[in-house]
Order: C-alpha cells, then sequence, then structure tokens
C-alpha cells in the first residue's frame, strides 16, 4: 500500500494548526 | 485492561503507524532485572494522527528537563519498549550519546523522522528513546533485525541526515541480544565509524 510521509517542515506546521492546539 | 483504539479524529493528518508513549525511571541502587524495569516502565498514551501527536507532545515534560535516571519511549503501537517483546528480540538499536542540553532538540527531531517515514526501512522500525542519565544524555533507534547491514546502514545515514549530525559523530549499534546477556542498554556497543 501507500506509505504516509511527512517531511519535518509540514508536521512543524501542523503543530501551529488550531486542531493541534 | 482493553484500551479503546485510538483514530485519527476528523479532518487530521493520519500517520502511517499509531505510536505509544511510555515513561519510565529507575532508582540506580536497584538492580535492572526484566521483572523491575517492566514494574518501572508506564504507557501514558496513544496517538493516531499528527495532530493527536502534537497535543500530547505538547503536554509532555521535555527530556532535556528531566532529572535523574529517567526514560521517555515512543514506539509503534503493540510493541512494548523491552528487549524481549516479539518485535525487539532480534533486534538491536543504534546510540548517539549527546551532551547535556542537546536531548530535547534531538529528541523531537527523531520523533518527527519516525512519524513521518522518513528511514525508509519498511517495517524495521520499532521505536526511539531518549535516556536522561547523570553525565551525558542518550537517543537511540531500535529496529526488528540485527542482522540486516542495509537496514541498519540505511538507518543510521538517515539519523546522520535528520539530527544534522556532524561526520565525526560517535555512532553505536547495540543487538538486543547483546544487552541481555551483559544487562546493560549502553555498554559494549559497536563503534561504527
Amino acid at each position: 500500500g501507500t506509505r504516509i510521509i511527512y517531511d519535518r517542515k509540514f508536521l512543524m506546521e501542523c503543530r501551529n494548526s488550531p486542531v493541534a492546539r | 485492561a482493553k484500551r479503546k483504539a485510538v483514530t485519527p479524529g476528523a479532518g487530521e493528518h493520519p500517520l502511517q503507524y499509531n505510536y505509544t508513549f511510555w515513561y519510565s525511571r529507575r532508582t540506580p541502587s536497584r538492580p535492572a532485572n526484566t521483572q523491575s524495569y517492566e514494574q518501572n516502565i508506564k504507557q501514558i498514551g496513544t496517538v493516531a494522527s499528527v495532530e493527536q501527536f502534537w497535543r500530547f507532545y505538547s503536554h509532555l515534560v521535555r527530556p532535556g528537563d528531566l532529572t535523574g535516571h529517567s526514560d521517555f519511549h515512543l514506539f509503534k503501537e503493540g510493541i512494548k519498549p523491552m528487549w524481549e517483546d516479539e518485535a525487539n528480540k532480534n533486534g538491536g538499536k543504534w546510540i548517539i550519546r549527546l551532551r547535556k542540553g542537546l536531548a530535547s532538540r534531538f529528541w523531537e527531531n527523531i520523533i518527527l523522522a519516525m512519524l513521518g517515514e522518513q528511514f525508509m526501512v519498511g517495517e524495521e522500525i520499532c521505536g526511539v528513546v531518549v535516556s536522561i542519565r547523570f553525565q551525558e544524555d542518550i537517543i537511540s533507534v531500535w529496529n526488528k533485525t540485527a542482522s540486516d547491514q542495509a537496514t541498519t546502514a540505511r538507518i543510521r545515514d538517515t539519523l546522520r541526515r535528520v539530527l544534522n549530525l556532524p561526520p565525526s559523530t560517535i555512532m553505536e549499534y547495540k543487538t538486543h541480544t547483546d544487552s541481555i546477556k551483559d544487562n546493560s542498554s549502553f555498554r559494549n556497543t559497536k563503534i561504527a565509524v
């Protein structure tokens, strides 16, 4: 199957999303 | 006790695997046998999405602020951070020793690499550990098959990249079989140049 890959930059952006807080 | 399955929330970014955080702390005077180790290790939470990870992580103490002999472990759900676990018993780990003050940053970077599937070694990664000790702190990456040299080399090279390690950094590998033999995580390691 497909692997879910995220780079560091994307993960850091998600940190600041309202859902993550 | 059976736990409720953890799944990504609506609109969240799923992770390739669910991961469980564990915490352990040891009084150095007590013997580190398997039983006391298992008793000292506490499961503290499981995450299934990027957003769940950040919510959980932001409430954790930073490893650099921990004192004494303690460890944070982040392992794929279902794998206990123990040498004897079915997923670990043929495996081993890469070890990077850090001078005091670096653990929090390295821990975060290594977690992000694992959660984002940056290692590209199939199912081989089991989890990562940050170990707070008196003189130094230690980051380790556990994989399933210690004898698979292509995999261990790829993990080592990914670590150098994602942690931005200088080429002179000493990296050590230790099989869990050897750890069980000498009842120690970080002694008698093999140094890779």
